[in-house]
């Protein structure tokens, strides 16, 4: 029912809305929220009617009941458990950062294998040993922060740990069964992206 | 001349092939290729002479040939100078961070406007003052790592310093002049995303 397109635009729009909310806004325009977006007004109204909802002449949509529906699409009214594996310099970041909880993604617990560090306090959470994930947690996301050769190991571990959605930041693609999915951000690729169009090299 | 997509997946290529050449190999297929990016050979067939190369039957291509050119289009051949703006916990962890050298995008300069930083070394770099920085510099890119409130300020002085490429980490859309490039990386987005996913509610 909603595209991978819609979909990736439902943070931006949540983001406002609850900016909206918190100023105390009722209502909003498909106008506005496409100019947030930068997108067409046509684009936004197709997007919020897949959401089922429908603005009145002249006033826009319900700020709340928009808000609402978007943040229970996104999981982000039930909040989700996230394990983080991998407390070096990037996990240390990842800790430390407000906005995942914001958004419902609450990392609950944080994996390693380094002796010197399992026992240890990072960023508030006492780092477990990632070959003690057993079956028995309710964790259903994970972050994926470590070196790139070992980071299949790491998949495939948590794999068997029935977590079934990986943000994975090392630069290797993982190989992981079908009904797990995962998503990789690579950084690097991002500057070199930048820098291409730049150049105006894809003239 | 280069679509999107096709762009897109230059970084995965270039590390393949990276590896490749570390190891001594001289030719790779593009069977092979398209295995480790997890596309259909003939999307790979595709790419490859869209750069200008052809392989010779049942040998494939010759990785050096291949991974000069990739490397010369991502600008890793001439590589690239960056100023990192924002010291605090993901500027942290992005100074320390060897991929981005590795892949010639070099973070030359770090700028914050914190006065207990400014001045101080981080990461090996002696932070400059954000308001400093005038157009007397070679830096090409930028990366954005403060608070979001404040982004859209430092992009305008970046734009103003003469910066035309900005890999922005605040969630927020900033706006630029059409000569500026930016390309925003939303990590809560991301998780948001991988969760709706998880839950199968896009079936
Ligand atoms: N630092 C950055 O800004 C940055 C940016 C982009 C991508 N990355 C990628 O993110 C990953 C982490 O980078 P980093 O800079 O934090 O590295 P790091 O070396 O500082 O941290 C890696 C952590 O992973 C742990 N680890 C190693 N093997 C493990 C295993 N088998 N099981 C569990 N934990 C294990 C280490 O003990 C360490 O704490 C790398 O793949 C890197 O390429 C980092
Ligand atoms: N920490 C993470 O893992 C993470 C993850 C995703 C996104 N982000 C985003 O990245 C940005 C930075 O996050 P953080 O956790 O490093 O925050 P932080 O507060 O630790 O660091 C922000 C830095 O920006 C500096 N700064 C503030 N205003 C400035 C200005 N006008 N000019 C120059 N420097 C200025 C501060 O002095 C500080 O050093 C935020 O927008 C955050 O939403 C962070």
């Amino acid at each position: 029912k909603l595209s991978a397109p819609t979909l990736s635009r439902l943070p931006q729009y949540l983001r406002y809305l609850e900016a909206l909310h918190a100023e105390g806004t009722g209502h909003v325009t498909s106008a506005e929220l496409a100019d947030v977006l930068g997108v067409s007004d046509a684009l936004t109204r197709k997007d919020v009617s897949t959401l089922g909802h429908s603005g009145r002449a002249g006033r826009g949509y319900s700020v709340e009941a928009l808000r609402y529906t978007i943040a229970r699409i996104l999981g982000v009214t039930s909040g989700r458990r996230v394990l983080l594996v991998g407390a070096g310099n990037l996990g240390a970041a990842l800790m430390s950062y407000q906005g995942f909880g914001d958004r419902g993604m609450n990392i609950t617990a944080v994996a390693d294998n380094d002796p010197e560090k399992i026992g240890q306090l990072h960023g508030g959470h006492k780092v477990l040993d990632i070959n003690d994930i057993g079956t028995d947690h309710d964790m259903e996301l994970a972050i994926v922060a470590v070196p790139g050769d070992v980071a299949q190991g790491v998949a495939d571990t948590l794999v068997a740990a029935g977590l079934t959605g990986i943000l994975n930041f090392a630069p290797r693609r993982l190989h992981v069964p079908d009904h797990v999915i995962v998503r990789t951000v690579d950084l690097s690729a991002e500057l070199q992206i930048l820098a291409f169009h730049r150049d105006g090299a894809s003239g």
